[in-house]
């Protein structure tokens, strides 16, 4: 799975997701990263896109929990990415996601090995890392 | 530090001591070179929705992702593809799920978020809706890559051995392998 969270010179936030699901899936199987809210969400606030085990992103529904999260308990990006994430642990699912809120602040938790990742900063300065 | 691009190209068993310098070589430069291009978007006046989808293009054009060129295969052998983005000015969305033939499936994506009143389309529908919008279709063949590939014979072939799991059963065996497609 790949993604991507943007946010333009206006303050706009969008999201992204794109993958080819799981090796050896079958019936039609469809994971998250199509469904909106679980693998990918945005609003005026913060952007969203997940990576990880699709089923346990949709019955989390994820993405939209971190903007909840946000949105109605006021937690810091970083916090309110981590809690679902840690939900999602502790069902037995793993994965990551990366967050991006309206002021530039970034979240990219995983409980996996590793991640691929980067970020990118209103200067140019690219930050790239695979590993914990 | 105020961020404006985020990327990731998933999440799994990514340890360093199974990558090779060069692979792991290749994947910095495969994600510079998204964060770059998303930057250039942004940095050029584009829209955040223009961005995500220079970014994840490069992604989706890589075969050491599993998107686009590079995804993984199904249990018949096939790539079988999804994608979705959203707006977050306008809540606008659009998403396409199990496509085999859209070359780069966030632009289907976009697509159905900006040329149709609905969020989601599915298999040909989908693949018919984005050729009549002139997003670039291909050849099936054209995702194929021989890790993923391989990485599915050895799963078939586990899953062969596995003869104590009821054939309905089997799915859930990929349970164990989950990690091999990196998100």
């Amino acid at each position: 799975t790949v993604g991507c969270v943007a946010l333009d010179q206006q303050g706009g936030l969008a999201a992204g997701t794109s993958t080819g699901g799981m090796t050896n899936k079958k019936y039609g199987r469809v994971g998250d990263a199509p469904i909106i809210g679980a693998g990918n969400y945005a609003n005026d606030q913060v952007a969203i896109s997940c990576t990880g085990w699709g089923e346990y992103y949709i019955r989390t529904v994820a993405a939209y929990d971190v903007a909840a999260k946000v949105a109605y308990a006021n937690l810091p990006l970083a916090k309110a990415a981590q809690l679902v994430i840690d939900k999602i642990a502790a069902l037995g699912g793993d994965g990551g996601m990366i967050a991006l809120d309206k002021d530039g602040r970034v979240a990219m938790p995983f409980n996996t090995a590793g991640m691929y990742r980067g970020t990118i900063t209103a200067d140019g300065k690219v930050e790239v890392a695979i590993y914990k | 530090k105020r961020y404006v691009l985020a990327i990731h190209g998933g999440a799994g068993t990514i340890l360093k001591k199974n990558m090779s310098d060069s692979l792991e070589r290749a994947y910095v430069a495969e994600l510079t070179k998204s964060l770059r291009e998303g930057y250039r978007t942004l940095q050029s006046g584009g829209t955040s929705i223009d961005a995500v989808v220079a970014a994840i293009q490069i992604m989706e054009d890589s075969p050491l992702f599993n998107a686009g060129k590079g995804a993984v295969f199904n249990h018949k052998g096939e790539n079988e593809m999804d994608a979705s983005i959203m707006d977050g000015k306008t809540l606008a969305a659009g998403a396409v799920a199990g496509v085999h033939t859209i070359r780069n499936p966030i632009t289907a994506a976009k697509a159905v978020m900006e040329q149709s009143e609905h969020v989601m389309m599915v298999g040909e529908g989908a693949e018919e809706f984005a050729h009549s919008k002139g997003i670039v279709l291909v050849e099936p063949s054209y995702f194929w890559t021989k890790p993923r590939w391989d990485a599915l014979q050895k799963i078939l072939e586990r899953d062969k051995d596995a003869t104590a799991l009821d054939h309905d059963d089997k799915q859930s065996n990929t349970k164990k392998y989950i990690d091999e497609k990196f998100g």
